[in-house]
């Protein structure tokens, strides 16, 4: 079964979560 | 002290190099990183209007490079930064938040700062419903769409994994255990710039002599 999917694994890419955007301005 | 002035008066204020090394002192951070923090501050808060605080909407620019649109997980970060609960992050506020960030900050920490983000109404438990509310949220950021079969088969495989005591809802223990099993869940909660942090790189255009002694 490939749904061995975390959830969390998807939501850690939500670029609201993604700090390291803060040093590219 | 001078990060009350507005703006903050840091660069000329007779306190700030107290305010500095009070910062370092609270948090991982050297004097010269606080002091490289500073910029980076300054640039994020006179994004959109400049009063030395940082608004929701600039760090939505920051993030997202637009100001404007509902995110629910940018929702949960200023709300962690804004440790006052007034609306705006201000300077000791972003540093102590960062400084959680470092590569070097305890373990500990960042799986406490991942559990009270995730924790979304604040119950101590992050609920099987707030998972499913937050991978509608990353699902609709992408614009993705998966079947709501699918998208319970997520949620039982990552609850059968995470929920030790089945009670359908991930205490802190748990989510511990979690994570430390799942490393990369905490990917994001590490930022290695801070790791390499100095004026020269958070603001290209100073150069080394205009950074202060530890």
């Amino acid at each position: 079964q490939p749904t061995a999917m975390n959830a969390f694994e998807l939501i850690s890419m939500s670029k609201g979560l993604n700090l390291s955007n803060l040093f590219d301005i | 002290g001078c990060f009350e002035c507005r703006p903050p008066c840091l660069q000329n204020c007779e306190n700030r190099f107290e305010e500095i090394a009070r910062l370092a002192n609270e948090t991982i951070f050297t004097v010269n990183e606080v002091e490289a923090l500073y910029e980076l501050f300054k640039k994020l808060s006179s994004s959109i209007i400049d009063d030395g605080l940082i608004q929701k909407e600039e760090l939505h620019l920051a993030l997202f490079k637009t100001p404007s649109g509902e995110n629910l997980f940018l929702d949960r970060v200023f709300d962690l930064f804004d440790e006052k609960k007034n609306g705006v992050i201000k300077f000791d506020e972003f540093v102590h938040a960062l400084s959680v960030f470092h590569p070097n900050a305890p373990m500990e920490e960042k799986i406490d700062f991942a559990f009270r983000l995730y924790d979304l109404r604040q119950t101590g438990f992050i609920e099987r419903e707030e998972v499913k509310q937050m991978v509608i949220a990353i699902l609709m950021e992408s614009g993705i769409t998966l079947s709501d079969d699918l998208l319970e088969a997520i949620m039982d495989s990552t609850f059968a994994d995470a929920d030790a005591d089945k009670d359908d809802r991930i205490n802190i223990e748990e989510w511990k255990d979690f994570v430390l099993r799942n490393p990369n869940l905490l990917k994001n909660m590490t930022l290695p710039y801070l790791k390499d942090l100095s004026l020269a790189t958070v603001f290209p255009s100073f150069t080394s002599n205009t950074r202060i002694e530890d």
